[in-house]
């Protein structure tokens, strides 16, 4: 999956880091500083759809699905996650105890089109 | 992307900076609290010592937690020491360990160096909660030390039941065989160090799982 670049208008994924410090959280989170808050962002023209950068066998199903039917789809595919990774935690309760715990899916790793 | 750009997803004008920073904060927040099932963020009232901290960090395993686990380590208030700490009274506060299943638990003390003939004898009971605050003690493990430093000590899990309300009540026994010939004269010795950071605490592995799981295990 590309990394957003400024003049990529196509379906990519945007890096974006998050400081705890900067959310007043460092007191209770105590590890990691900080953690990448990615999203999906761009355009899905239709020669896209169902490109998720990493399962091809499936975009090329609906491209053919697409070719066989009708060029021009009514609806329109969006740029969505299609691959998430778990983010670990260790943080301190409201009783003090030290948890350590791993997130699901918290992390976007890779963006498509669905 | 600065003003004045469409977003490439839906067309309407972007955010300015600043207010996309606030807005991702405020998302960031979001998604912490609910991957946490936590409604807001926990107020910390009396964080543990530093070193405490540090030294109880070392225990956790490193690497990542098995999915829908948790690792806790919990320290202990002492209590009711009165004669020595080998009578302490280990207080913890648990989040309720309801709709959890505790699969592993061990209690970490630091014991001081006994005299060289002395093999420590530790017994640890479990103050069970009874109606009209009757309560009593359940013996939950005996181990014999002959080494000073830190020890886990194993607890069964299936023993420990926190209180409706989160809180974990261990009461230690300990003496050497030195000691009960000296028990008359009441100069019992300290074996055990529970303060700074040599503060006991515990460290317990959890399999969260929603309410009313069991039932769908057992259908």
């Amino acid at each position: 999956t590309p990394t957003c670049e400024l003049e990529n208008p196509l379906c990519c994924r945007r890096n974006y880091y998050v400081d705890f410090q900067e959310l007043g959280w460092r007191d209770w989170i105590l590890q990691p500083e900080g953690y990448q808050l990615n999203y999906c962002s761009g355009k899905c023209p239709p020669h896209l759809a169902g490109s998720p950068g990493i399962a091809a066998s499936f975009h090329s199903a609906v491209f053919n699905l697409l070719k066989a039917n009708n060029p021009w789809p009514a609806g329109s595919s969006c740029c969505v996650p299609t691959a998430r990774r778990p983010l670990s935690l260790l943080y301190l309760d409201r009783n003090g105890n030290v948890v350590k715990t791993d997130v699901p899916d918290m992390v976007v790793e890779a963006c498509g089109c669905s | 992307q600065g003003v004045g750009s469409a977003c490439p997803s839906c067309g309407s004008p972007a955010l300015a900076l600043q207010a996309e920073r606030t807005l991702m904060l405020e998302l960031a927040k979001q998604q912490i609290l609910k991957g946490l099932h936590l409604t807001s963020r926990p107020r910390i009232t009396h964080p543990p010592p530093q070193a405490a901290l540090t030294r109880a960090l070392r225990r956790l395993q490193s690497g990542t937690v098995a999915s829908m686990k948790e690792e806790v380590i919990s320290f202990a208030t002492i209590t009711d020491t009165s004669t020595s700490t080998c009578s302490s009274m280990l207080t913890f506060q648990l989040s309720t360990l309801q709709y959890r299943h505790l699969y592993h638990s061990r209690l970490w003390l630091y014991v001081l160096p006994t005299p060289p003939s002395g093999t420590l004898h530790l017994r640890i009971f479990q103050w069970v909660p009874g109606r009209r605050r009757r309560g009593s003690f359940a013996l939950l493990a005996e181990h014999q030390i002959n080494s000073p430093g830190w020890h886990a000590l194993i607890l069964p899990s299936s023993g420990l039941r926190g209180e409706q309300s989160g809180i974990l009540k261990l009461q230690l026994d300990c003496r050497t065989l030195e000691d009960n010939s000296t028990a008359a004269t009441g100069q019992l010795r300290q074996h055990l160090d529970t303060a700074g950071h040599h503060r006991p605490f515990l460290e317990l592995k959890i399999q969260a799982y929603e309410p009313g799981a069991g039932r769908t295990r057992r259908r």
